[in-house]
């Protein structure tokens, strides 16, 4: 028997709104420590790791390890059956070949119940090797978001460069070039707006614009984003997700041809 | 000009 409570189901519709543009469908990984799902996006450049705590329910059971198939179009149009302030719980038994949404209402008068059928998805997990990466970068989430959709404009690349000083995006194309500096925030009063920069080694790398702005998706589940890089390997971009876990992407570089 | 590598070069299969 498998069944999470979550108070907050806004939250639960954020991680969707994060990965249903990159991923199509997914396996849950249902376990004693909590929900995890693992997948590449259909092009294999980018993957989804996301990790929800079996401790940041509010209630949470289950018996036996469940991999639930999931169809994320399908998971939607059920999440968006739920109001924000409802309260959500997920259940399968054992071995089920569905799932059930239940929300209740903050006042519980109304309640609602809708099955998913669940799909038999190839499982494929990578081994994510433990990396000490050079830099690790903070900054506010929309100032990531905005500069993302802002440098998307000028090309499909978009370099960054970190060091000391500070973090440079860079994208240049057909209209010309952008650059945008962000330097470490001296003195903050909110650690939310904070800028800031752990740095063993400058590296400079990179990627595809696309998927930065898919992983973007997630802002709204975190004030901070935080970037680590090291030469010649995948960026993640990590999103905590309040007391209950992370979304992280893993985005390969481009290379010099 | 870049070229996109694969994540499945950095990543195997467990």
């Amino acid at each position: 028997m498998f069944e999470a409570r979550l108070v907050q189901s806004s939250i639960f519709k954020k991680v969707l709104e994060a990965i249903k543009e990159l991923l199509n469908e997914a396996t849950f990984d249902c376990s004693d420590s909590g929900i995890q799902l693992q997948a590449m996006d259909s092009s294999h450049v980018s993957l989804v790791s996301l990790n929800l705590r079996s401790d940041g329910f509010d209630q949470y059971r289950c018996d036996r390890n469940l991999s639930m198939g999931i169809n994320l179009a399908s998971m939607t149009k059920i999440m968006k059956c739920a109001g924000n302030d409802d309260i959500m719980t997920m259940k399968a038994q054992d071995n089920a070949d569905s799932v059930t949404f239940m929300f209740e209402s903050p006042n519980q008068e109304k309640m609602s119940d809708y099955e998913m059928k669940l799909m038999n998805l190839d499982q494929e997990h990578l081994g994510i090797p433990e990396t000490d990466y050079s830099c690790v970068i903070k900054l506010p989430s929309a100032e990531f978001a905005r500069i993302c959709r802002d440098l998307s404009q000028f090309g499909e690349s978009v370099v960054i460069s970190c060091t000391k000083e500070g973090v440079k995006f860079s994208a240049a194309g057909d209209i010309g070039s952008a650059n945008i500096k962000l330097a470490q925030t001296a003195n903050v009063d909110k650690e939310d707006e904070a800028v800031s920069i752990e740095m063993q080694e400058k590296v400079s790398l990179t990627f595809a614009c696309r998927y930065l702005n898919y992983f973007t998706k997630a802002t709204p589940l975190s004030p901070q984003v935080c970037l680590s890089m090291s030469a010649e390997v995948p960026l993640v971009v990590e999103y905590k997700i309040g007391e209950i876990g992370h979304i992280r992407y893993y985005l390969a570089p481009k290379i010099e041809e | 000009p870049t070229k996109q590598v694969s994540l499945t070069s950095f990543f195997k299969k467990k």
